[in-house]
């Protein structure tokens, strides 16, 4: 499924966001629709 | 901005042994992960322990109420393969920008290891 989780972690005041994917086909550039 | 950093994370082959499966609840499944090349390290590593509590939390309910809170980029020690299948740890202050044009150089997305940190 296309589904996308999204987290922010925050490490000394810089916060990053996290984004995971069940599978790379179609989030990884290259692979499949993106 | 900084560049987008593409990883396929999984759990370290050899240092992930049934016990610490059973503990962490880890599956031995690679996790396809998006971020910016500032992230570091550490930020993956506290990543990775903010998702696995939610996972069990979700997984157990309120039976073992995980404290997500308690995440910490201290619980998982994050590795790196090189050439000669051998694996490198990862300084937990490296920006994962650094580390893919230090050590994974190739265009494709980062491969990287992760098991619980041995207190030494």
């Amino acid at each position: 499924t296309g589904e996308v989780t999204v987290t922010d972690v925050t490490i000394n005041s810089l916060t990053v966001t996290f984004r995971e994917a069940l599978a790379a086909k179609g989030f990884f550039r290259g692979w499949g629709l993106e | 901005g900084a560049s987008e950093i593409e990883l396929v994370f999984c759990p370290h082959p050899t240092l992930m042994d049934k016990e610490d499966t059973v503990q962490t609840s880890v599956e031995f499944v690679p996790r396809y992960i998006k971020t910016s090349g500032n992230a570091t390290v550490d930020h993956l590593s506290k990543y990775l322990a903010v998702r696995l509590a939610l996972e069990e939390l979700r997984k157990n309910g309120e039976a073992s109420p995980v404290n997500v809170d308690a995440a910490s980029e201290k619980q998982y020690t994050i590795y790196i393969p090189t050439a000669n299948g051998q694996f490198t740890v990862l300084n937990g202050s490296f920006s994962l920008e650094l580390v893919s044009e230090k050590y994974w150089k190739v265009n494709k997305p980062m491969e990287l290891y992760f098991a619980p940190t041995k207190e030494h």
